[in-house]
């Protein structure tokens, strides 16, 4: 959970976006 | 559905300690979409453990079948020994 | 009767399936991703030879909300459960504000199982 959690904060981040969105997670979803 | 719930819940604390720290927000969604995956991932996990332990003739589920299930990473492999051995101490 | 090809096999497949280097075929590579979570001692190694592409874990993810045909070996476990999430971000994904698993779920909770 950290993990996802990490990587889906760190992948809006880098969209300079304010909210985590289900993008987000899915963007990082196949690393995981 | 009580352990899916508490679940959920946890997953929204670890979501809030992450948000706070990075100065972010989860949507509702996402954190949903987390903890069904960390639903779904436990279901497995708790599959693999089990047969890893019969498959040593064991009827107990020790911290060398953790270990095993973390094998394809070294970096958690790292992190579940050195929790094991903290554990174990 | 023997477990390498005859002569004839080998001319075959070096005519029709052997890839070579005209082809333009580069090696092909997962991507490498550091632990967000964990302090992560692992080196990344950098490869920077060119003919590498590195394959992209999310260029189809729209495709991966439902499982494709298989033939003889069906999906495995772990290929279904990344189905079956993509597919519940999609249905969740129209939702605007609240969220129906959250209400749901949360009418089970009992506060004495929370650690």
């Amino acid at each position: 959970v950290q993990e996802a959690v990490a990587r889906a904060a760190r992948q809006a981040k880098s969209e300079d976006l304010p909210t985590v969105d289900l993008e987000h997670l899915e963007k990082v979803l196949p690393q995981l | 559905e009580r352990l899916k719930a508490a679940v959920h819940y946890t997953v929204g604390c670890l979501c809030q300690e992450v948000a706070e720290e990075k100065g972010i927000e989860f949507s509702k969604q996402t954190i949903a979409a987390v903890s069904e995956i960390t639903f779904s991932q436990c279901e497995i996990f708790a599959k693999d453990l089990e047969m890893f332990a019969r498959h040593a003739k064991r009827s107990t589920i020790n911290t060398e079948d953790v270990k095993l299930l973390a094998r394809r990473s070294r970096s958690l492999l790292n992190y579940i020994t050195q929790k094991s051995e903290e554990l174990a101490s | 009767e023997h477990w390498a090809l005859t002569s004839e096999e080998f001319e075959v497949w070096d005519r029709l399936y052997r890839i070579q280097d005209s082809d333009g075929i580069k090696n092909v590579k997962l991507p490498q991703v550091r632990f967000e979570s964990i302090r992560d001692m692992e080196e990344i190694k950098e490869s920077c030879n060119e003919n590498i592409h590195e394959l992209s874990l999310t260029e189809w993810r729209i495709w991966q909300n439902r499982p494709f045909p298989t033939h003889m070996v069906d999906h495995s476990d772990r290929c279904n459960n990344f189905i079956s999430i993509m597919e519940k971000i999609e249905l969740m994904r129209h939702e605007e504000g609240a969220c129906t698993y959250d209400s749901e779920l949360m009418t089970y909770l009992h506060k004495d199982d929370i650690i």
